[in-house]
Formats: C-alpha cells, sequence, structure tokens
C-alpha cells in the first residue's frame, strides 16, 4: 500500500499501532512538502523484529533516488540500526518511508510511531553549486530564497545571475579607455555589452588591447561562454576570449561597435583597451610673419586646429576683418579649412576730435599705427584742457588710442574763465 | 551804471544781456538786465531779473519763450553782431524772496552752446579758498552793465521808453566793497523795511557818483584775484536804496555768489 502525505507536517505508526504489527505487510508512505523545505523525520517509539541487516522486518527511508536509512530491532548494533533519538533529514522536499514486515511476528513487535515535519532549507547556505547559489547577494525566507545584486548591477531573468545594463556605452572623444564592467573585478553575468566608439567621418580608430585578457573559454571550443566581438564597418575582429590579447587592431574607420557577451557562469576578470583615432595628415603651416601659431606640433591631423595670433601692436587680417586671434582645422581631407593670415599693425585710425580742440601728429606722416602718437590741444586762450593732462596719446597694441592719464577717456576743452582778451583796468595801485 | 565809462569791445567777454518780452500780457511787458556766462550753455544772474511781473508775491519764473539772451554784445545797437540765445530753461533760487531780495540768484540754460572766443569767455566762479570767502572790505571790484547812466532819468521815462536799453555801449565802473556792518547800518537806520542779510554785499562811495542802477540788474560784480590773476564774479546787481542812483550814502546791494557756489554746481554740474 502507499499512502501519500503531503502536509507540512504528521505521524506515521506502524500498523495496527500501539498493538502489535501484522505479519506480511508492506506500506509505504510517500511525503512531499513545498519546494524550499525538506523533511525532519524522528521517530517516538521503536520496536520491529531484530534480524541480520535487518532482512526480516524493517523500515526504509528513501529520497529520490537513494537509501537514506534502513532500521529494525529496538537497540543499534554492530549489524543492525535503529533509530534512537536521532533525526532523519531528507535532501529535498520528498522523503519515503516503507514498512516491511515477513510471515512471522511471535514475539508480537509493536512497531513504531514515527512524526515528520518540514523544516526550511536555507539555500542561501547550502547552493553550493555555482550553478545554482546567488551571483551577489541571496536573502533566505521560510520556504524558499531570493538573490539581489551589488550596486550598479540588476538581476537577470534566472532571478540568481547578476548582470548590468550596459548596452549603451558611447564614446565620441578622440582617444578613450574601454573596460569589460567592474574591471579588474570579475565581470557580470549574463549581460551583452554594447560599446561604441562614434567619431566624425574622417578619423581612422584605432584599438589596442592590455596586454592580459581574462575571458572565460573553452579548451577545445572557440569561446562558448563568453566573447569579445569587434565591429568596424565591413570588417568584424573576434570572437576573442581566453587570456591571449587581442592586442593591436586598425579599424580603418570611424565608427566601432565592441560586443561582450558574457554567459550566468564563471568568475572572470575581463578586458581593458584603450582607443585612439587619427585622421589624413595636414601639411606643416608656417605661422605668419610678426604672428605665432598655437599649439606647434610635428604634425598635424584631421581635426587637429590652431590659432594664429599676432605680437602686440599687429591684428590678424582675414579679409579685410580685423581680430586678434583666428583658428583653421585640419579638414578630413587632408587640407586646411583656412590659409594661414597676415598680421597687420594695430591702426587706432584717425582719434576723434576735441571740440574746440585740435590734434598733434608726433609723426611727419601723421601716422595712426601701432605706438604712433598724437597730442591733443585746446582753443587757447578761449579753452583750457580739463582735467589738466599732455593730451598725449599714443596707439596701443589694441589699436586704441591711449593716455597714460587718462586711458582710452578723452579730455574736454572747457571755456577759460575770467582772462578778457582785452585786459580789464585791473586795480591800479597809486 | 553811474559813473562809470565805456567799456573796450571784448573787456567784460562774460557780459550778458538779458531780455524779456512778456507777450502775454497787455500791453507787452518788456524790460531787460544783465547776466554772466559760466560756461558755454549757462548764464547767472540775479532772480528778480526772470522772476514773473505779478502783483502778487509769488515767485514764478517767466516763461522760457519770453527771454533771450546776447552774448559777445557791445553796442546793443549791434545786436546782429552779438550772438543770441533761446532758453532751455530757467532756474530760480528757491529761496528768493521778493520782499527782501535775500537770495537774488538764478540760471539760465541756454538751449544752444556758445563758442568761446575774444568777445565770449565765462568768468570764474569762486572756487579757492581766499575767493570762497567772499568779497573783502575795500576791495575793488568791476560791474559793467547797459543800465542808466544818466541819475536824472525818471522811472516813467524809462518805462515810456520801451525798456530800450538805457546806454547804448557797455559801461563799467569801479567800486570799493563796503564793509558789512556799515551797509547794513546806512540802510536799516532808514525808515522803509529794507535789511542788508548775510547772502548780500554792499559796493559803492560814500559820498556816492559811482553806482550801478535800474537795467544793470543780475551783472556781474568782479574782483581780480591777486594770486591767479582770474577775474571771479562775487557779486550780482541785485537792489538799492529808493534815491537816485549814485546818491550819496546809497550803496549798491550784491548778491553773494561764494555763498550760492554748491547752489550753481548742483544744477550746472561741476563742469
Amino acid at each position: 500500500d502507499a499512502v501519500d502525505l503531503t502536509d507540512m507536517f504528521g505521524e506515521i505508526q506502524s500498523p495496527n499501532f500501539p498493538d502489535s504489527y501484522p505479519s506480511d505487510s508492506e506500506v509505504t508512505w510517500n511525503i512531499s512538502v513545498p519546494d524550499g523545505f525538506r523533511i525532519k523525520l524522528y521517530f517516538m517509539h521503536f520496536d520491529l523484529e531484530s534480524s541480520y541487516l535487518c532482512e526480516y522486518d524493517y523500515v526504509k527511508i528513501e529520497a529520490e533516488d537513494q537509501v537514506l536509512a534502513t532500521f529494525c530491532g529496538r537497540e543499534t548494533t554492530d549489524t543492525e540500526q535503529a533509530p534512537g533519538q536521532q533525526a532523519i533529514l531528507s535532501p529535498g522536499s520528498y522523503m519515503g518511508l516503507t514498512f516491511r514486515s515477513d510471515f512471522s511476528n511471535e514475539e508480537r513487535f509493536t512497531g513504531f510511531e514515527a512524526h515528520y515535519t518540514a523544516v526550511d532549507v536555507d539555500e542561501c547556505l547550502e547552493k553550493s553549486d555555482e550553478e545554482l547559489a546567488c551571483d551577489h547577494y541571496c536573502h533566505n525566507y521560510i520556504g524558499g530564497y531570493y538573490c539581489s545584486c551589488r550596486f550598479g548591477y540588476i538581476l537577470h531573468s534566472d532571478n540568481r545571475t547578476c548582470k548590468v545594463e550596459c548596452s549603451d556605452n558611447l564614446f565620441t572623444q578622440r582617444s578613450g579607455v574601454i573596460t569589460s564592467a567592474d574591471f579588474p573585478n570579475p565581470y557580470p553575468k549574463s549581460s551583452d555589452c554594447l560599446y561604441r566608439v562614434e567619431l566624425e567621418d574622417g578619423f581612422f580608430i584605432t584599438l589596442q588591447f592590455e596586454d592580459s585578457i581574462d575571458i572565460e573559454d573553452h579548451p577545445e571550443v572557440s569561446c562558448p561562454y563568453d566573447y569579445i566581438k569587434i565591429k568596424a564597418g565591413p570588417l568584424e575582429f573576434g570572437p576573442f576570449c581566453g587570456e591571449k590579447s587581442p592586442g593591436r587592431i586598425e579599424t580603418q574607420t570611424n565608427s566601432v561597435q565592441i560586443l561582450f557577451h558574457s554567459d550566468n557562469s564563471g568568475e572572470n576578470r575581463g578586458w581593458k583597451l584603450s582607443y585612439t583615432a587619427t585622421g589624413n595628415l595636414c601639411p606643416l603651416v608656417q605661422p605668419p610673419i610678426n604672428g605665432k601659431i598655437d599649439p606647434l606640433q610635428a604634425r598635424y591631423t584631421f581635426k587637429d586646429q590652431v590659432v594664429i595670433s599676432c605680437n602686440p601692436g599687429y591684428k590678424v587680417l582675414k579679409g579685410d576683418v580685423e581680430s586678434d586671434t583666428f583658428q583653421i582645422e585640419c579638414l578630413k581631407d587632408g587640407t586646411w579649412s583656412n590659409k594661414v593670415p597676415i598680421c597687420k599693425m594695430a591702426d587706432c585710425r584717425a582719434p576723434a576730435e576735441l571740440e574746440h580742440g585740435f590734434i598733434t601728429f608726433t609723426s611727419r606722416s601723421n601716422l595712426t599705427t601701432y605706438r604712433s602718437a598724437i597730442r591733443y590741444s585746446c582753443q587757447r586762450p578761449y579753452y583750457h584742457m580739463a582735467p589738466n593732462v599732455t593730451g598725449m596719446y599714443t596707439c596701443d597694441e589694441n589699436g586704441v588710442w591711449r593716455s597714460e592719464e587718462l586711458g582710452t577717456k578723452l579730455p574736454s576743452c572747457q571755456p577759460v574763465c575770467g582772462r578778457p582778451a582785452r585786459p580789464l583796468p585791473g586795480i591800479i595801485k597809486r | 551804471i553811474i559813473g562809470g565809462r565805456n567799456a573796450e569791445p571784448g573787456s567784460f567777454p562774460w557780459q550778458a544781456l538779458i531780455v524779456v518780452e512778456d507777450t502775454s500780457r497787455v500791453p507787452n511787458d518788456k524790460w531787460f538786465g544783465s547776466g554772466a556766462l559760466l560756461s558755454d550753455s549757462w548764464v547767472l544772474t540775479a532772480a528778480h531779473v526772470l522772476r514773473s511781473q505779478r502783483r502778487d508775491n509769488t515767485v514764478i519764473p517767466v516763461s522760457k519763450e519770453h527771454v533771450t539772451v546776447y552774448l559777445g554784445l557791445h553796442d546793443v545797437r549791434r545786436k546782429t553782431a552779438a550772438v543770441n540765445r533761446t532758453v532751455e530753461k530757467i532756474v530760480l533760487h528757491a529761496g528768493f524772496d521778493i520782499q527782501n531780495y535775500n537770495h537774488d540768484i538764478a540760471l539760465v540754460k541756454l538751449k544752444e552752446r556758445v563758442a568761446m572766443g575774444p568777445h565770449v569767455m565765462p568768468v570764474c566762479l569762486p572756487q579757492f579758498e581766499r575767493e570762497l570767502e567772499g568779497p573783502h572790505p575795500n576791495t575793488l571790484g568791476l560791474v559793467a552793465g547797459w543800465g542808466i547812466s544818466n541819475p536824472n532819468i525818471t522811472v516813467d521815462e524809462i518805462i515810456s521808453s520801451g525798456m530800450r536799453t538805457l546806454s547804448d555801449i557797455l559801461q563799467y565802473v569801479k567800486l570799493p566793497v563796503v564793509p558789512h556792518a556799515e551797509c547794513k547800518e546806512s540802510y536799516e537806520s532808514r525808515s522803509g523795511n529794507y535789511s542788508v542779510t548775510e547772502n548780500m554785499f554792499c559796493a559803492g562811495y560814500y559820498e556816492g557818483g559811482k553806482d550801478t542802477c535800474l537795467g544793470d540788474s543780475g551783472g556781474a560784480f568782479v574782483i581780480q584775484d591777486p594770486g591767479t590773476q582770474r577775474w571771479v564774479a562775487q557779486g550780482l546787481v541785485s537792489w538799492g536804496g529808493p534815491e537816485e542812483c549814485g546818491s550819496k550814502q546809497v550803496y549798491g546791494v550784491y548778491t553773494k555768489v561764494s555763498n550760492y557756489v554748491d547752489w550753481v554746481e548742483e544744477h550746472v554740474g561741476a563742469s
């Protein structure tokens, strides 16, 4: 006979208990509890006929595909085992108990009384099998457990492994460093990371892996678990795994996709690469007379920019526009965006007129360029300069007339007071 | 100007003739006075020259449209040779007292600036410490004007002459500053309610004979600073006793400009 027991606890007695059990009988109890539990069985009474290796009467306890114990007699001897006070634990959520008696029971053995209860399984302590253990954090609760992940990670749909959201890494700088997540700590499982390097058309990207990488591999099969693949325009590089670095990769393009896949197991450090980008070379440029170029480099490639500026007292002249600096850029076809402009001496141009005053140029040809000088004066005797300054102005390096006393402000010619052209009959001492 | 003499053209380049023709009244009300040019836009004068002639004692400036200012003028018969300007703004001193002529000072802003030259030049305001002390007693000063030069003419004759200027050629006279106490005493001992305040000073001769007179109002009483040699306006022709100008012991009374330098700068700006 078989009896199915599905409660979380219960008791089991031998037939006719507490009277003696019948001969020639066999009963099996199938105990099942929910997953996340196991069964603890213990005997409150045990009295069976003993025999060598319990071949006559016995109680056999099994679980899934293994015999946990076979009991008979009253006491444990060196050839047969009685349960005594010990409890028997099932490895999983199922336990089978079989009672068998043979044809004789002269001594009227009374059989047994057992109890069982479901006990929680602390999967966090017991999941030694990496395949099942939580990847980062395990949280046990009665009847089960769940996993959680470190900050920055998210739990995979297998509810066990931790992955990262890494499908939108975009790099647009002309150089940079890319690594697997958390490098050099083990990279996340169950992840498909995409790293894109997108530069302007005209750049060519070069990848340089570090000397060693550590990506889970297989001795015979090429990268069946984790791998890194590189797509660069029409070209495809990889898949790479194991510890041999892919080294330097010239992609010949301005757009690269790096795909890194990891499955749900393994603890490997991952990989690191640096990338650079160069474009076509532009010819070297010479600074203009009375000017300079910045930065001065041995070579200039696509997107490199240089700023042309002039020495003090000179202005950059492009077309007929003057400015302090002028910037040109190396284009993707290896030519410069503009010709190098010239440096023109700063010109203050005609100085502002002064009402009731006039201007004297110190140079014969009335120069108004850098370092030229003029002097303002007022129409004496009717006007005088206010404030009382020399009226000297020099054309400064920015092309502005500047006085040491007033800066760029102009004086004014104020009327002279109280000095008639025709002298008044003053006070004549007699 | 009583007892004075013809000025040479260009001797008083700050002298301004201010003509007021109040066409809003019937018959037209017309009078004139003098002023002193301070800059290319401002003229200093006496407040009573520009006060609207009203029977009540309110102090209201005449309408600026009724005022014309002449500069660089010497012979009033040749006004065309002078520079004339209309008026942008009139500022009477808020404290001007029509009863005793205290704070008898005003400013006129010309609508268009004037260019300086040998016949047009501003007078200086008291600026240096010594000048700011005001005129010292017995110091000689000069004052010019186109006012009455014949003391015997009567006021009615003046008015009936339609207020033409009373002297064609600019006249000037040299007058000593009278000690304040003496002048105060001479006026306040008379009948009538005269008061010579601290904002005034007197100038003239005890025995008379030289004086300013009707029509000279607002003209500058200038004193040459011995240090800088520049001519400084220390007074403005303001008022005098009812007797004929130049009578014995009748001093001309002048607004003391050194008390109003801040007031002027407040309106004119430090220029």
